[in-house]
């Protein structure tokens, strides 16, 4: 997180907030629900309270305004600049404007006024944008349900105001920590050439011409995915990527989803009782895709869509040194990586051994 | 999708610098499209210091905010 510049703050603790306008977009009595809970929301990890008043100059004046709107920050139409919030102080100090030109919602689609106006009133409480993915405070916005802020947004603004006494609130998770000697992986897949690792809500793009990892929330780039995935492989014959999660799958050319899915994992010919896919992992020389669920693994042929017989098979048998279970797997050249808890396995795929074992956050450069 | 500079860690520098003395207020972008605000407000800080106006976090221009500023009044505050 980060605090405004000198750390900026409100003197007391009993802070006042006047709606001066309306957007046509909500009912008047939803924009006053979205406006009150931003302000809950801030309230319940702070000793801050937040008095509104009907008349008069209050601390936080909160307007709707297209384009020039008399403070020399314009907004830029649709889409781009969503709010903007002036840090603590008197005057315009604390003052929040949302961009009129954007369409405000109390649901998922386009902007939710809520989520928005709790980023802004982070601002105007003296939070600056942090830039830990899946914060609050992170400079972009992303749909998300339930209580909004991580406890990256509750270190900062208690920084700036202490706790609440009175009550205990669950943040959102934590981004995760690619330096974490304990980091493990749900999901491991290429991208036509790039390398996407699943974790949690995020996802890590590694680029060759990146010098350092990416971290993204899931839901930013696929509004479709959900939430957290436990499986993923490319097929670069089809030019397709494989997402698994629970009983479902989806598919990806490129970044863009692919119509049609998601389908069921079991129309792949698994049976039943797999409720959910470990790893998955194609091997281009053999057109196969090996399945991991538990201590077994499954062989697809992607060339015939049907599943090989003699399956499934212990993961231990046939992959000797790896050990019973697969987090998430990926092939280069001959090699197979295996991922499982924050160990990565590289297994000669032609001589059939493990060759070395390192941490598994050891391909995120740590 | 594209690739982005690595100048994250730059450009929320260059945000608190342009909060603190062009006064910048904080914002949120939407997920769709990039703004042009904080190009606007580098193009004032760049025709301030008679850098050459790119509204582009420059490497001259991130030097320029580097420097120890003296005697300017804090718009912020």
């Amino acid at each position: 997180y980060n605090v405004s510049p000198r750390k900026l703050k409100w003197p007391n603790n009993n802070l006042t907030f006047r709606i001066e306008n309306f957007t046509p977009d909500m009912k008047k009595a939803d924009v006053e629900r979205a406006i009150r809970q931003a302000f809950n929301v801030w309230a319940s990890v702070t000793p801050l309270t937040f008095k509104r008043l009907h008349s008069g100059i209050a601390d936080i004046m909160i307007s709707f305004a297209a384009r020039d709107h008399g403070d020399f920050n314009s907004f830029d139409g649709p889409n781009g600049l969503l709010a903007h919030a002036y840090a603590p102080g008197k005057g315009i100090g604390g003052d929040t404007h949302f961009d009129e030109d954007e369409n405000w919602t109390k649901e998922s689609n386009d902007y939710n006024l809520f989520l928005v106006a709790t980023h802004e009133f982070g601002h105007a409480l003296g939070l600056e944008h942090s830039r830990e993915a899946g914060s609050l405070m992170f400079p972009t916005y992303s749909y998300s349900p339930g209580f909004p802020l991580s406890e990256d947004d509750i270190d900062g603004i208690q920084e700036l105001y202490g706790p609440n006494p009175n009550r205990k609130v669950k943040p959102k998770p934590d981004a995760p920590k690619k330096c974490d000697p304990m980091l493990s992986f749900d999901a491991i897949t290429e991208l036509r050439g790039e390398t996407i690792l699943f974790k949690d809500r995020f996802y890590w793009r590694i680029h060759p011409q990146m010098p350092e990892p990416e971290l993204t929330l899931i839901r930013s780039t696929w509004p479709a995915l959900p939430k957290e995935v436990d499986a993923a492989y490319e097929n670069s014959d089809k030019d397709m990527v494989v997402i698994f999660s629970g009983i479902k799958m989806w598919a990806l050319s490129g970044y863009d989803m692919v119509e049609g899915y998601p389908k069921y994992i079991h129309k792949l010919g698994l049976p039943k009782k797999v409720r959910e896919i470990d790893a998955a992992v194609h091997i281009p020389e053999t057109g196969k895709t090996l399945l991991f669920t538990d201590e077994q693994y499954w062989s697809y042929d992607e060339r015939t869509s049907t599943m090989d017989v003699g399956f499934p098979r212990a993961i231990e048998l046939d992959f000797p040194g790896i050990g019973k279970e697969v987090d998430a797997a990926v092939y280069d050249s001959g090699t197979l990586y295996f991922f499982h808890d924050y160990m990565r396995f590289e297994y000669s795929y032609r001589s059939r051994k493990v060759i070395s074992i390192v941490r598994a956050n050891s391909i995120l450069n740590c | 999708v594209p690739i982005p500079g690595d100048e994250t860690d730059e450009r929320l520098q260059a945000e608190k610098y342009l909060s603190r003395f062009y006064n910048l207020p904080a914002g949120l972008l939407g997920a769709r499209k990039s703004s042009d605000v904080l190009q606007t407000k580098l193009k004032e800080m760049q025709a301030f210091f008679n850098l050459k106006v790119t509204g582009k976090l420059d490497a001259e221009t991130f030097d320029t905010m580097k420097l120890p500023r003296c005697g300017v009044p804090d718009v912020g505050e």
